[in-house]
């Protein structure tokens, strides 16, 4: 299982888009897909269809449970599609900062309840809140590969530095290298702030930058409100084609499983 | 003076981006305005000019100290043009939370912090991170008004009822009435989940939304670029244009000081 965790303490610079979105094109291509919404926000949960408190337990009760073993992924795992699988949040995971305080291992305990449901799915793509907190570094010492989303402009560009230099803290911890790879979103030709942008991300990045690049449409707001990735709701979007170059560019990297 | 707090969990919906332009509109209006940064990401700082380590204190300094009142705000504010201060923030603001834990009245220290300079100052304002912790906290125990930023679509909407709770119970705690108004930004007159969203607003908030909206306008972004509120980069925008009618609006509200 390849696990991929899309981070930027940057808001609204696209990361539950994104991790919508390229888990549905996955799943198009036959891809087993789970989604684990690690924003006590749950818009992954909320655009991926489900309201509030249509569910039972959430990614919560799987983190402060996991050291009594009673509650299994399954029973938290909701089927959205077809080979797209979903873990959902609620707001209560707002709870676990102080909960999980001082405690030993805390940022394994999600390493620990994915280890038992690997073997069933190709992808898991972790959606993580604007922040650089425990459950941020959950999503990164539980995966092996990360998306940092950008949006255009300084604001943007401007936490990079930071967020890299807080993944390489990681690697150096984990004693692994994370695969990491900027992805341009909302992205506007028509202006020039977004050129600029570009160029200034591959001047910090180098070669870590997806060829894919995720343009402003408005298709992709109008999916959420109906609770639907864009390749259902709108298959001939020019949203709908940028994911699903994404996920082709994803399925082509050589990574280590 | 009227102190205004811009908060909102969701992020990327135009915080920042309406603290700097707000104040530098009130400034303009002859108003004399102290903006504060709240946020590690210290983006209203680095909107307003200031590059990485240009200043000595920041609010931390402010926030960590004011038990010993040794630094007084006046060392750490920074003019940046006529009636436009700032006290800034940078990344040590996000150690704020750990270390603040447990302490009582945690959630007062900014209070305190902005009363000895109440005299000077009209209008305070400040940014807030995109979550709800001990830097939203003190902005909320701190202010006498807030602004909600909303940008449009479902997963701006969604978190609304509950930011709306936030504050009814700092609202019971603090036993007076933060004057609320929501803001619609962003807003892209062309697409109808606009009018949807402007609609969806109304329904939950009445007559608690601003008549005032800011527009989708690409010269906010290039403003930042260029460490410059809106009205000095690009007097004839519509971004200038729409923050001066915030601001006049801002100015006509019967409020107590
Ligand atoms: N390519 C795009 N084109 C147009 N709108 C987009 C695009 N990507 C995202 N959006 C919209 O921009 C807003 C921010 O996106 P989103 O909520 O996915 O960001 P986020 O990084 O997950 O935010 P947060 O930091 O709050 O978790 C949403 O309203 C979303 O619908
Ligand atoms: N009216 C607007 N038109 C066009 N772009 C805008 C507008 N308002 C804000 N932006 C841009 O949208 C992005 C998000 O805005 P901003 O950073 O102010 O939001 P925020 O709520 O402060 O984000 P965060 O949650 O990270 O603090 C920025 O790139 C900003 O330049
Ligand atoms: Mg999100
Ligand atoms: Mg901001």
């Amino acid at each position: 299982m390849r696990t991929i965790a899309v981070i930027n303490q940057k808001g609204g610079c696209g990361k539950t888009t994104t991790v919508i979105n390229l888990a549905a094109c996955l799943a198009r291509k036959n891809k087993k897909v789970l989604v684990v919404d690690m924003d006590p926000q749950a818009h992954a949960t909320l655009g991926l269809g489900l309201g509030l408190g249509g569910y039972e337990y959430t990614v919560y009760d799987l983190l402060l449970d996991s050291g009594r073993k009673e509650l299994q992924p399954g029973d938290v795992v909701i089927e959205i599609s077809r080979g797209l699988d979903l873990i959902p949040s609620d707001v209560m995971l707002s709870a676990a900062e102080p909960a999980l305080l001082g405690r030993d291992h805390r940022e394994y305990l999600l390493a620990d309840v994915l280890k038992s449901v690997e073997q069933r799915y190709d992808f898991c793509i972790i959606d993580c809140p604007p922040n650089i907190g425990i459950l941020t570094f959950n999503a990164l010492f539980a995966c092996s590969e990360a998306i940092i989303p950008l949006e255009t402009g300084l604001f943007a560009i401007h936490g990079l530095a930071k967020l890299m230099e807080t993944i390489e803290i990681v690697n150096a911890k984990r004693n692994l290298t994370i695969t990491t790879n900027a992805l341009l979103t909302m992205f506007d030709r028509r202006t020039r702030i977004a050129y600029e942008s570009l160029h200034e991300v591959q001047k910090h990045l180098g070669g870590q930058v997806f060829t894919a690049v995720i343009n402003f449409n408005v298709r992709l707001k109008e999916a959420v409100s109906h609770g639907r990735p864009v390749i259902d709701y709108a298959p001939d979007s020019i949203g709908a084609r940028d994911y699903l170059d994404l996920a082709a560019e994803v399925l082509k990297m050589k990574v280590k499983k």
